[in-house]
């Protein structure tokens, strides 16, 4: 049930 | 040159044992500080970042900075042959194409050497802000593994909510639904039986419990666990190494439909 985001929606490449 | 000793070896084998099903292939590495890992599973969902200082160390050089690319799987092979008193050694030259392995046991003066050849893995390195969160939880990482696996019978996801009841934890599925509810307790005379909570506001979020199964590999490195929580952000679930380092893991939630 719902939709699994990744973690590139919230932390950017350094 | 690079060259560690470490008297526990179990806690570097605690480290792969805790990893090594999330993420198989990658680079630990190596600077004059400290031992680290930053990588995400093969799905982007989940990221391990692990640091162990080389206070930790009985003897550590590194000479320049090296990236040691293993398939974690394998090195969890070699790790059953390392007795549990064993002290561990890490080698490495700085041309670095292959790890040495070492394992002492000063009981019965036994050697075991092994070699491992190092593979180039390409891993963009993610930069995660540094963030004040609004719910930070300590715990027993026992009650914590408890709860997980005992909510993967109910369903698929986890809803954690921080309010000022306490920590809820929530699964639903075909046979119904679960919930556990932890309040504050600090009242028990053991340290490690304290579940402290900071709520600066309440925070619920989503996530799939299979990744918070793999997490709770990490229970043997630590007593306590340490959850911070905010509002749409991925989850911190963290183990500290006693003041030697530390597990983290970061998951992202699921949307509500």
């Amino acid at each position: 049930s719902g939709l699994q985001a990744t973690l590139h929606k919230y932390f950017g490449y350094s | 040159m690079f060259e560690a000793r470490l008297a526990n070896g179990n806690i570097f084998k605690m480290i792969v044992e805790s990893i090594r099903e999330l993420v198989v292939d990658v680079n630990i590495d190596c600077s004059t500080e400290e031992l680290s890992i930053q990588c995400m599973d093969s799905a982007h969902v989940a990221l391990v970042s692990m640091s162990l200082s080389q206070s930790a160390f009985d003897h550590f050089r590194c000479d320049r900075s090296l990236s040691l690319g293993l398939n974690l799987p394998n090195v969890s092979k070699i790790f059953k042959m390392m007795g549990r008193d064993d002290t561990m050694v890490l080698k490495a030259e700085d041309s670095a194409d292959k790890l040495m392995l070492m394992f002492e046991n000063d009981k019965s003066g036994t050697i075991a050497d092994f070699e491992l050849k190092l593979m180039a893995i390409e891993a963009e390195q993610l930069g995660v802000p540094d963030t004040a969160y609004k719910c930070s939880i300590s715990m027993p990482s026992s009650e914590f593994q408890r709860i997980v696996r005992d909510l993967q019978v109910m369903g698929d996801t986890c809803k954690i909510s921080c309010t000022k009841e306490g920590l809820k934890f929530s699964a639903t599925g075909q046979i119904g639904t679960g919930n556990i509810l932890m309040r504050q307790n600090v009242a028990s005379e053991k340290e490690e039986d304290h579940v402290t909570i900071d709520m600066e506001e309440p925070v619920e979020l989503n996530f799939a419990l299979r990744y918070l199964n793999f997490f709770t590999k990490a229970t043997p490195l630590s007593p306590t666990v340490i959850l911070k929580m905010s509002p749409g952000l991925p989850i911190v679930i963290e183990y500290p190494i006693e003041q030697l380092g530390h597990v983290k893991y970061y998951l992202a939630p699921k949307m509500e439909e």
